[in-house]
């Protein structure tokens, strides 16, 4: 339906929203040569175990953006508070109380995998996210609240497997760099609290027990959060697997047998499949780029952005621009945020490009929409991504628009609203 | 900071090797 020349993408309208049905049926995906693979599904899709249940609205596109724009502000806040406070200011966590501690809003991150815990096991599917550190999932008897979730509740009691860890473990203190907050103590229980932004939370006993990613991938004592009282925006998910480079994201606690190896990648379409692997070799044709350290947010994966193209043509804008702010990769923030001069380029550049097409009320926080209900195809330009490796990374045609209606279809970019974010 | 999110990461096999200090990109990569 796409069909790609030089510099632009001709796309059928008709293919830019999701069909109804799933478009790649529930494949078994293996686990050889060391590598175990999960399938990703887009948690409101089609595809999702979760989207079976009707009484889990799915939010609107105004909504998942509403949300995204707090996960953005609150990863801003952190990555902010720590450079000004220089560190975190960390709170004591108690089993009723969570610090307003901005972490991330997960209620955004829309991609979800389905491991398996405890024993005998039972199957979470769980939001994933390079932007958090630390895994956890509801747990009877949700001593305080749990949210609606698809699953049942995970209940630790019927897990032969489970531990909980005692405060004076070192795994207790080390919670303090995975979640910002210094770890509390019920009944000489470790007791984690994280909170995302400023609508939801997780606090609970942190615990051990065996995670099985696939019928022959299983880890039997990982660290994760077994949570008592959470509260937010999950879409009944059972809770969260943290991939972040923190010692305590499960990347960390497998590190033994996957070389803090992992990929994914996540489907063109909110109705077909995409994948999540732990270990194995990067595909031939892949192209590499360094890692970089943020100081004020070491659990990021930062990366070193220096340009953008649109319709071929690289952008003038200056490479102080992106170094000035800094780069991060984050699987659970869904539209990219640019430094405000990189944006209103990249806006001007592409409006000119799209200038045939008549444009329409602006979606949430995307500023350029397009009402395309008089066309069958239309021609977008590409738009590439530049790194300091100089390696350029083209964009999929599914990741330039984002379609709330065939009425209104947006520029799928936002600008920061201060150069220093 | 620029936030590289996940509609934009769409279709591509984002591969971290975090013992190497890299990130792969490849495109095309769901099949």
């Amino acid at each position: 339906k796409i069909a790609e020349n030089h510099h632009s993408h001709t796309i059928e309208v008709s293919s830019l929203l999701p069909s109804t049905s799933c478009k790649s049926p529930t494949k078994v995906l293996s686990s050889h040569d060391n590598k175990a693979s999960l399938e990703v599904v887009h948690k409101y899709g089609p595809c999702s175990r979760l989207n079976q249940d009707k009484t889990i609205a799915a939010p609107t596109h105004a909504e998942i953006l509403l949300q995204d724009q707090s996960r953005v502000k609150s990863i801003h806040s952190r990555l902010s508070n720590s450079k000004a406070s220089g560190g975190n200011d960390v709170k004591v966590i108690d089993a009723t109380t969570v610090p307003a501690k901005d972490g991330s809003v997960v209620g955004s991150g829309n991609y979800i995998v389905t491991v398996g815990l405890g024993t005998p096991q039972k199957q979470l599917s769980l939001i994933f996210d390079t932007g958090s550190d630390i895994t956890w999932t509801q747990c009877q008897p949700c001593a305080k609240s749990c949210y609606k979730q698809k699953e049942q509740i995970f209940d630790p009691s019927q897990s032969t497997s489970y531990t909980n860890i005692s405060c004076s473990s070192s795994i207790c203190s080390s919670l303090t760099s995975a979640t910002g907050n210094t770890p509390g103590c019920a009944s000489s229980t470790c007791v984690y609290g994280i909170q995302y932004g400023d609508s939801s939370f997780s606090v609970g006993f942190f615990g051990t027990d065996k995670l099985t990613l696939t019928s022959t991938d299983a880890f039997n004592s990982i660290y994760f959060g077994c949570g008592q009282n959470n509260q937010g925006l999950f879409g009944g998910s059972a809770g969260l697997l943290g991939l972040g480079r923190d010692k305590l994201s499960v990347v960390s606690q497998t590190a033994q047998k996957y070389s803090k190896i992992f990929s994914y990648c996540l489907p063109s379409s909110s109705s077909s499949t995409g994948f999540l692997t732990f270990g194995g070799s990067a595909s031939k044709n892949s192209k590499f780029t360094p890692l970089s350290t943020i100081s004020a947010g070491p659990s990021f994966y930062g990366l070193d952005f220096s340009g953008i193209s649109v319709g071929g043509t690289k952008l003038a804008i200056s490479a102080s621009v992106f170094s000035n702010a800094g780069a991060i990769i984050d699987s659970g923030t869904v539209i990219s945020r640019l430094p405000p001069a990189a944006y209103s380029a990249l806006r001007a550049s592409f409006r000119k490009l799209m200038s045939k097409y008549p444009l329409t009320s602006a979606l949430s926080i995307l500023d350029t929409c397009y009402d395309f209900s008089n066309y069958s195809t239309i021609s977008v330009p590409k738009i590439g991504f530049f790194f300091s490796s100089g390696i350029e990374v083209d964009i999929d045609a599914t990741g330039i628009l984002y379609a709330n209606r065939i009425s209104q279809v947006c520029l799928a970019f936002a600008g920061n609203s201060d150069a220093t974010d | 900071v620029f936030i590289f999110g996940n509609v934009q990461q769409k279709t591509l096999e984002v591969f971290y090797d975090g013992s190497a200090g890299k990130v792969g990109f490849a495109p095309g990569g769901c099949s």
